[in-house]
């Protein structure tokens, strides 16, 4: 690998990106997803977290060109140049274009937009080319990579490292829990009894508890949860998320964080999304959720953000009138401030922190307090 | 026509890869043409660099493999000297 001259790269860790214009060879939303599966390659490898912003001046602009582009280095019409990426800095620097006299497509029929997006992205976080033809930074588009499961290679991984260094380590202690996963320094430990989640849902009878980059899967019918990373089985989903949760009528599963929210169905993310959640009817000075559950009886969900919760009518696809309410006024017991609830056998589940109540939601009272992790047969 | 074709084949090889060295390898612009080629040219050592750069035989020539590696889509990111 190697680096720009006197080696630039962000002085902070979290920045943002901002997709300025579109190509019309590809709908938004994949242009969308494939950014941000671009952005995910090198946030899983490093402390670098990335924020989507929609105006104004973001460390990341991502355009798409013809020809001359303003900034002197004109792109040459279809074929031989695709894009081009500036190192790390103010202005201009850092800055994505991509040739829009290529024909950009989601599988590899064109010019495949995640793989040139992900090499891209690489310059703009300070990597120059490779002559590892391994690497996604080496300078030629090369398709012969499997991109559905798409990995950064061990000259990639080495050179960001050398700007940024590894992820961060989990607060919890870094033991592998089982061996679905290899062991990653940073994975949180399934028995350490200070475990607390960033999301909770069902899934086909499934429970899933998210944590970072990566979540436990529950079988009801097997003792030990697997283990896995996010991006194994949803690439295009964000880590660290906020709530997730089950619309089993519609086999969706809908994943929160920040302003925008996913919608997956099996190991398939659905096309359309990320929406924004003031799309929901959030007001504007809500600007994330806390924890959600679809009530499948009452055809009703649930969102709880800070210490009050608003009702969503999944039929009318709109919120209830008269909310939000206070947490504590219909939920005793529980909050005033929950990470992460799902349901199962009757009862919501509310976690937050370390530790699990268990609610009663008709008799409107909290019958069991747990560990967050009681479902991981510590 | 066949001799007129060849040459102009060779003129437009010629100035793709005089641009293409230009712009990737920092090959200065308008330092020397390539019918002045010879071993210690700075074409001739951009061509080498650029070939054991990409993994390829270093040769010095522009042959066949040299020629569709360079036509082959790739990056064009600004180089140091921009």
């Amino acid at each position: 690998f190697s680096t720009f001259p006197a080696s630039p790269k962000w002085r902070k860790t979290h920045l943002t990106y901002r997709i300025v214009n579109y190509t019309l060879d590809l709908s938004e939303n994949a242009v969308d997803s494939a950014i941000e599966r671009a952005l995910r390659v090198w946030e899983e490898v490093t402390p670098l977290t990335f924020t989507r912003i929609y105006e104004g001046e973001a460390d990341i602009m991502i355009t798409f060109s013809v020809r001359e582009h303003g900034d002197f280095i004109p792109f040459d019409g279809p074929g031989q140049v695709l894009a081009h990426a500036f190192a790390p800095g103010q202005g201009i620097l850092g800055d994505a274009h991509f040739d829009d006299d290529e024909q950009w497509t989601e599988d590899t029929a064109g010019i495949n937009l995640f793989l040139v997006a992900a090499h891209e992205l690489g310059h703009s976080l300070g990597l120059y080319h490779s002559d590892n033809p391994e690497a996604l930074m080496y300078p030629i588009y090369d398709t012969s990579k499997d991109l559905p499961r798409f990995r950064l290679s061990q000259d990639d991984v080495k050179g960001i490292q050398s700007l940024y260094g590894p992820p961060p380590a989990s607060p919890a202690d870094p033991v592998v829990p089982t061996e679905s996963v290899p062991p990653v320094p940073g994975t949180p430990a399934t028995c350490n009894p200070d475990l607390s989640f960033d999301a909770i849902s069902t899934l086909r009878g499934e429970i899933l508890f998210f944590k970072d980059r990566y979540f436990w899967r529950k079988h009801m019918n097997v003792l030990e949860p697997e283990f896995h990373s996010i991006s194994t089985f949803w690439p295009s989903l964000p880590f660290n998320i906020d709530a997730a949760y089950e619309v089993t009528s519609k086999d969706t599963v809908f994943i929160f964080k920040g302003k925008q929210f996913w919608a997956i169905r099996g190991n398939e993310a659905q096309a359309g999304y990320p929406k924004r959640i003031h799309t929901l009817g959030f007001p504007p000075t809500i600007s994330k959720i806390d924890a959600a559950i679809s009530d499948k009886e009452e055809k009703k969900t649930y969102f709880f953000a800070e210490n009050k919760y608003w009702r969503f009518d999944e039929r009318k696809w709109s919120m209830d009138p008269g909310f939000p309410k206070l947490i504590t006024e219909d939920f005793p017991g529980i909050g005033p401030k929950v990470d992460a609830v799902f349901e199962a056998f009757g009862f919501f589940y509310f976690s937050s922190g370390s530790s699990q109540m268990e609610f009663d939601p008709n008799a409107k009272r909290v019958t069991r307090i747990l560990k967050s992790n009681s479902w991981f047969n510590c | 026509y066949p001799l007129a074709r060849g040459v102009r084949n060779r003129d437009s090889t010629m100035d793709f890869a005089q641009n293409y060295l230009e712009n990737y390898y920092n090959l200065a612009k308008d330092v020397e043409k390539f019918f002045r080629r010879k071993d210690s040219s700075p074409v001739v050592k951009k061509i080498k660099e650029m070939q054991s750069f990409l993994g390829l035989k270093v040769t010095g020539q522009l042959d066949s493999d040299t020629m569709e590696m360079m036509h082959k889509p790739r990056c064009g990111v600004p180089d140091v000297g921009h």
